[in-house]
């Protein structure tokens, strides 16, 4: 049981420890049992670093930093355990232009292994669909849907 | 196992009948503010077996119910179908293409259908159990949900840890 | 003391409703005492009904909508309460762009009365800057300011 | 009463001393992720005299002083200045222009100053007491503040109608 944890905790840490490294360009990032003692009941803690910077409390981490230190973390146990489908609503909204690129790029390699349904409202994120809906009320208070052509995007 | 389609009809602002193809890799889902984005991930949750309003952002389960707008009336039943094809026999059930319905009605009574066969909600649940994709697994990310998990107790962390154990 | 918390919460109802008609283009909200027995301790409950929509519990209302009513809320506030300068930061983050562009608006409208320092990653904001400022991290974890020109902005 | 500049140096990303005039209208600050963008409003919020770490991201009030980063050491104390036109005596203060200085070193001191004039802290958060724009005003909405707002209790959004009364 403990085994068990131990053993999806040293794979999730890795993982994450990459995949930070990744959406970042760099800065490490880690998982650390609070209490070490104490692998059956200790919580978790996230340490993050971004490239350049010194280590420093999460909390003071920026909006967008703490937004993409969450993602690497989902995706890390993604990584671990695989799911068929995914749903992702509005993840990429903290983020900065070059970061929804990063956001997006990685997105483009999980989607090899499953699939994935994005609502996003950022133009990298809209670029890295395989098929792209728009969800319009032409009546007020009804839902309707349309295939859109990725080149009919507005710039 | 994939998803290949989902129909939504009478769940919250999707009164009228909508498909939604789903192929492989990434489909993204774009629209204004209000739009209905949101309501298409609620329907997925909500088909998969979630039970809990609040995790669909409602008071009372039949606020998934269309309850109207200024030019049209609400109607009495929610439904929504997954279609999925399960070749590679990932769900433990013996078909190549599964159809999950769920219906709800506003005199509080729910329907459930695994190829159009009545079951139980609990079926359904217990078909994703072991998938990671079902509503317990981290496959649904709702809005709002990136600013919670850096914030999180470390103790909700751990436990995210130990179901993907 | 209840005659100037009822002056005053009768001036924000009114400017609330007023100014969230102007960014939802339509529709209708207003505040109401939970308890209107109840002048000097009853909470304050929010109802708000977008252009074309029934009344619905607030928390059915999407990301942008909670949003822009939140916005209307602090404008109202600021009405009542005008404030000399004021800081936003990434108030905007959840709107769509048509809800920039009103959000913008009525920024314009209030920065005739006060300051107003906004932090924001969109367009239409940036676009009803006076003055633009831009930090960068050209030496990783340190910050510099540039002033930036609005013909510079990137597309 | 208006802004006229904001000088900072030592206070978190802001190493080296930068000056930021401010002019009527809007003035919008833009820049990636981590630049420093939400620095600039907790140092504003700071020389006001805000004493909580936690409104500041801080678990500790030596958090505001910049802690180095790879290619650079740490310094040893974070100095914010706002610099005001009172012309219209908004401010109970009989000078047309005013500076509010504060300062923090990494021995836990603080040093606060009006006018180049040391003073308490006490004096600076007293200052803006009545003007609404003070940090207890509604004055600076802070990032993830405004999903707060609406899911705050019915209780809390009351007491932000008795500060405005
Ligand atoms: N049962 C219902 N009947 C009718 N309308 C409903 C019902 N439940 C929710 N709604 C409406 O659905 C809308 C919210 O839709 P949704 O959350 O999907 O928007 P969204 O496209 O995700 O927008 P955003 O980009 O702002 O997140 C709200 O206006 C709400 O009033
Ligand atoms: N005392 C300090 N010394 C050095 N760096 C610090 C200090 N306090 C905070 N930081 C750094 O400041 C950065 C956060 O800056 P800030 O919150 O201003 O970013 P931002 O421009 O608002 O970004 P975003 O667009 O993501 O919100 C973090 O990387 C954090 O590590
Ligand atoms: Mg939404
Ligand atoms: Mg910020």
């Amino acid at each position: 049981m403990a085994r068990k944890f131990k053993d999806t905790l040293v794979e999730v840490k890795k993982h994450f420890s990459s995949i930070f490294h990744e959406l970042f360009n760099g800065g490490e990032a880690s998982l650390k049992l609070i209490n070490s003692e104490d692998i059956l009941e200790s919580g978790l803690e996230i340490i993050a670093r971004p490239p350049g910077k010194n280590p420093q409390n999460l909390a003071l981490l920026s909006g967008g930093e703490k937004a993409l230190t969450a993602i690497a973390f989902i995706f890390a146990l993604l990584k671990v355990k695989p799911s068929a489908f995914c749903i992702f609503d509005e993840v990429d909204t903290a983020l900065d232009e070059a970061n929804v690129e990063r956001f997006a790029r990685l997105l483009r390699k999980f989607a090899e292994q499953g699939q994935f349904i994005v609502i996003s409202h950022r133009q990298g994120t809209m670029a890295a669909a395989d098929i792209l809906y728009g969800v319009t009320m032409v009546d007020q208070g009804i839902s309707q849907l349309v295939s859109v052509r990725l080149d009919q995007l507005p710039a | 196992m994939h998803l290949k389609e989902i129909e939504i009809q009478g769940f919250k602002t999707f009164v009228d009948r909508v498909k939604l193809k789903i192929g492989p890799g990434i489909t993204v889902i774009v629209g204004p503010n209000g739009s209905g984005k949101s309501n298409v991930a609620d329907a997925i949750l909500w088909v998969l077996g979630e039970q809990s309003a609040k995790a669909l952002r409602g008071s009372r389960m039949d606020d998934v119910i269309f309850s109207g707008s200024e030019k049209r009336r609400p109607v009495g039943m929610a439904e929504v179908t997954l279609h999925l094809d399960n070749s590679d026999n990932t769900l433990p059930l013996d078909f190549q293409d599964i159809a999950i319905t769920r219906r709800f009605f506003r005199t509080g009574e729910g329907e459930y259908f695994i190829n159009k066969i009545p079951c139980r909600l609990k079926d359904i649940q217990e078909l994703f159990l072991d998938t990671g994709s079902g509503r317990n697994g981290l496959a649904i990310i709702s809005q709002g949900r990136i600013e919670q998990i850096l914030s999180a107790r470390p103790e909700e962390r751990r436990t995210v840890i130990e179901e993907a154990a």
